[in-house]
Order: C-alpha cells, then structure tokens, then sequence
C-alpha cells in the first residue's frame, strides 16, 4: 500500500497520540 | 502411538512453504466430560521444572507432566462445581500459575490456580467477577478484562505478583462500544489494541490508560476477532479471525485475514487473506496466533496452519480414526501444536 492510501506515517505515532489523548 | 506425519502435498504450487506437522505425544484426559481448552505452562515444583499441559473440561482443569516412562502424569487437579470453565487465558511469560474464565454464556469469573507448598493444597482464588465481555493475558504479569457494556464498561489492566497476588489495578479509558476481544502489539509492549462489537479497533496506552485511537474497520464481518498485532515501521498489523464467515465459498471468506493501520490517520486497508487451498472446505470455528503461525479448526473438522510472513497455508490436519479436532493451540514454545478432541484427547506435533 502506498503512504496515499493510508496517509501520512509516523514511525512515532504511539507518543504522538499519547501527547494528544485526553488522561 | 504411531508417528503421524502430514503435509501439503500440491506439485502444482512449487512455489509454496509447505510445513509439516509430526504427532510426538498423546495424552487422554479420564475426565469423562467434554474438553473446553487445552494448553501449556513451565512448571516449577520441588522435584521437577517443565512445560507441562493443561486440559480444561467444564467441572476441572488438571495439569499434566511427560514422566520418563513416556506416558502422561496428572501433576494437579482443580475442581470447580459451582461455575463452569469457559477457557484457559495464557499468561506470556508466567510460571507455576494457570488462568481460567468461567461462567454461564458469557465470562462471570476469572480465577487463578496454583499450588500452595505452604499447606500441600491446591487453590483457586477468584481475582474478578462481573459480566466480563474479554479478558487478555499480558507480558509482565498483567490481566486486561472489560466488563459490562457500552456506557457502563469497565477496562482495567490487573497486575499481579509471581504467585499470583494482587498489585495494582489501572483502568484504561473504555470505547463507546461493547469489546469484543483484546490483543497484544508485537514490538510495542505498551501499546494494546481490542476490537468492538461493532468492528471498530481501538487503541491503548497501557502505561496511561489513554485511549490512543478508535478505527472503524468498515470492510470485515461483524463480530471479528483480532488475535494479534505488529508494529512495524509506523504501522499496525492486525491479524483477525472471522467465526461467522459463510461457509460457501472459503476464497470470499478467508479464515484469517491480515489488515493495516496507520495509527497516525486513523486509515485502514486489507492486506492478506488467509483462505483454504483450492478442494478444501470449511469456515473458521476457532483457532490462535502465535508469532507468524496461525492455526484454526473448521468446521469439517480439520486443522489448518498458515505462515502469516509468507500468507500461505502451509499444513492441514485431517480428523483422525478417533474423530475431529475441536481446539487448536500453539504451546508457549512456539514449536508445537496441541490438536484437541471433545473426548479430552490432546495430541501433540512437532511443527516445523
């Protein structure tokens, strides 16, 4: 699948959502 | 007994990984009433360290050790006349400990069993009770379970000691939607995932509680299971199961099927199928992941084993002289399959 079909790909995705999420 | 050996044989496909599946043991459980879960454990005792076999039968779970005379020893047993088994959950990691769901059609209790050399019994102590929809062993002494449904769910991550006792209770934030099952992320030890009634894979932060990510897969069957996940390279793999799939066609209705997520965009795509060869038929009853072996029993009563890396079913596993396989389960090593029967006949293959 290329980057388009899924979007955007962060290899730090995990402490990019945690930073994010509501607690 | 015989050695058994069963392989793939298709000259046509030169190309495909064939697996092979070699009968090393037999072990008849004299339970008498029908088998609900097999599985293994390393077991420590005063005389003896080893993979031991667990067989579950809804009034007991006994534990069983490979004696030198080759045959099979019952090590322990635990009764249960009260509430009956519903499955064994597999702690990754953990010794001298079983887990064990039980209740009525749905989880009402989850009990540990072990065995006190302080007074010579074996115990069976309750860590939960409630409507509890999914429970997951985690690595590093951790229990993931969900209670109750939609606004009124309950996740909550259980830690516990090497015998078992309670340590800390953290709750993860629950989805708007009833879980289904859970499963862990190869690679992201702090990472969970679990899947909806309502197909929606959610993501957690196991360390905060946050829910991280809550994906409408859209494209699966309703009531999917997911059974484990990868993360590689920004993105999850996430292998799911379909147990109520038709039965008409297995190219159309795979057993397995691998699906992608990025995390980051909350964008999903199907990547692999695992289906049946051609002149196979049968649909997904029921089945387990471990590293990148997937195994299911049919509902014709074979076992059927895929490599997810190569997305090949690689071995099946016809009903033998005695009758069909109704469990399917990789052993903590990886290295074998234990093939059940509702008799409480486990067989166990070398599979390689």
């Amino acid at each position: 699948h290329s980057e388009s079909d899924l979007g955007p790909i962060s290899i730090n995705w995990f402490e990019e959502l945690s930073s994010e999420a509501p607690l | 007994e015989p050695l058994n050996e069963v392989a793939i044989e298709d000259p046509v496909e030169d190309s495909q990984r064939k697996g092979s599946l070699q009968m090393t043991s037999k072990l008849k459980s004299c339970s008498g009433s029908c088998s609900v879960d097999v599985g293994t454990v390393w077991w420590e005792a005063a005389d003896f360290t080893a993979l031991c076999v667990v067989t579950a039968c809804e009034a007991s779970v006994s534990l069983w050790r490979h004696l030198e005379s080759g045959h099979w020893g019952s090590v322990h047993t635990w009764h249960f006349t009260k509430v009956p088994v519903i499955q064994i959950v597999p702690l990754p990691g953990v010794q001298s400990l079983v887990c064990v769901a039980l209740g009525g059609l749905e989880i009402s209790e989850i009990r540990f069993l072990f065995y006190s050399s302080e007074d010579g019994c074996v115990k069976q102590p309750l860590v939960k009770t409630g409507n509890i929809n999914a429970v997951l062993g985690l690595k590093n002494r951790r229990l993931v379970s969900s209670c109750g449904s939609l606004q009124h769910q309950e996740v909550e991550v259980f830690s516990f000691s090497e015998t078992g006792r309670s340590k800390e209770r953290q709750a993860l934030m629950p989805p708007e939607e009833t879980v289904l099952a859970f499963a862990e992320v190869d690679g992201m030890q702090e990472a969970l995932i679990a899947l909806t009634t309502t197909d929606c894979l959610v993501v957690w932060n196991l360390t905060s509680g946050q829910l991280l990510r809550k994906v409408p897969l859209g494209f699966s069957y309703l009531g999917s299971v997911c059974h484990k996940a990868y993360s590689d390279s920004g993105l999850l793999f996430v292998v799911l199961s379909h147990p109520h799939a038709e039965e008409s066609n297995s190219c159309v209705n795979p057993a397995f099927q691998v699906v992608v997520l990025n995390p980051k965009t909350a964008r999903s795509a199907r990547l692999m199928s695992l289906s049946l060869p051609l002149g196979i038929t049968g649909r997904y009853l029921e089945g387990e992941v471990k590293g990148v072996s997937a195994a299911a029993v049919l509902t014709s009563g074979t076992i059927a084993v895929w490599d997810l890396f190569w997305g090949q079913c690689t071995a099946l596993l016809p009903p033998n002289s005695e009758g069909s396989w109704s469990l399917a389960r990789w052993s903590v090593t990886d290295t074998c399959l234990l093939a059940g029967q509702k008799d409480g006949s486990v067989y166990i293959y070398s599979y390689t």
